[in-house]
């Protein structure tokens, strides 16, 4: 699976997520990253991507969580994310890629790795694979 | 208040051992990708061109689980998905089961901006691609040999695995009900 999500200047917030799905998944399997809300969500708060076991994600609806969780418990982005991916997700079964409006960044996960990227317009940039990088 | 962006390849059991020659590239087309995105940022466009656009080029690299390199079915056909989702007004399209279409997330977006539905699939799917005159190509433009050996392997340990996760049953296993092949995911 891939995805970007990205945010302007003016907070605006866009997510994108493409995948080939499961290798040796059943002919006809849908159940992965793009169901909208589950692997793939953006509002005024916040645009997330996942990635991992499609259909973990849907029963967590991963993406969608996030977003509510800002929206309706006042948790940051980092807050949000990190216990969707910690509390909600199947451990071993996701990752997640998010932005905020006001240009924040985080890409949790809890597998074992996730080929990940980010940069900020203060200059911050990373490409990391695993947790302790 | 700032510009931002992420991207990712895929999560898993990604090995620590994995080979340079496999991580290399990964790690190349993650800085590439990054860039374009960047740039695109920089420019001034907007985010749903600019997730579009990194999605596209993440798809036209064989070394991840989209477009081309998209893994297998059991089948050993492709059957790809994708979804765009703009935040201000939460206009979404979704695309799911396609076995032609080049870049699956562009015709996701055509599906947000062009129907007034929001997720396609299968043979309607490929029937408002070429609607749409999207760009296709044969199903093998997807398949690499390295997702050959992949499904070789899942089915030699009668497994469906998640994006770089190793085939080999654990010992001890029952090949037939881990990972995804159990019901319950």
């Amino acid at each position: 699976t891939v995805g970007c999500v990205a945010v302007d200047g003016n907070g605006n917030l866009a997510a994108a997520t493409s995948t080939g799905g499961l290798v040796n998944k059943m002919v006809g399997r849908i159940g992965d990253t793009p169901m909208i809300g589950a692997g793939t969500y953006a509002n005024c708060y916040c645009a997330v991507s996942a990635t991992g076991k499609g259909e973990s994600i849907i029963r967590a609806t991963v993406a969608r969580d996030v977003a509510a969780l800002m929206e309706y418990k006042g948790l940051s982005l980092n807050e949000a994310a990190a216990y969707v991916i910690e509390e909600c997700a199947p451990k071993h079964t996701a990752g997640l890629i998010a932005v905020s409006a006001k240009g924040e960044v985080t890409m949790p996960f809890n597998t074992v790795g996730m080929f990940r990227a980010c940069a900020t317009e203060d200059g911050h940039s990373e490409v990391k694979i695993w947790p302790d990088e | 208040m700032g510009w931002a962006i992420a991207l990712h390849g895929g999560a898993g059991d990604i090995p620590r051992a994995m080979p340079p020659e496999r991580l290399k590239p990964r790690e190349a087309a993650l800085h590439h990708c990054l860039q374009i995105g960047v740039d695109a940022l920089k420019a001034g466009r907007p985010p749903l061109d600019v997730v579009e656009l990194v999605v596209r080029e993440l798809e036209n690299n064989p070394h991840f689980n989209a477009g081309k390199g998209s893994v297998l079915t059991s089948n050993g056909t492709v059957e790809m998905e994708a979804c765009i989702m703009d935040g201000n007004t939460k206009r979404c399209g979704a695309v799911s089961g396609l076995t032609t279409v080049k870049n699956a997330i562009s015709l996701a977006r055509l599906v947000m901006e062009k129907t007034p539905h929001i997720y396609l699939a299968f043979d309607g799917a490929e029937a408002f691609a070429r609607e749409q005159g999207v760009e296709n190509t044969d199903t093998s433009h997807f398949i690499t040999p390295e997702n050959i050996e992949r499904l070789k392997q899942a089915k030699a340990a009668n497994r469906v695995q998640i994006d770089f996760t190793q085939s080999t049953p654990k010992a001890g296993e029952k090949a037939s009900v881990t990972a995804l092949d159990s019901q319950d995911g």
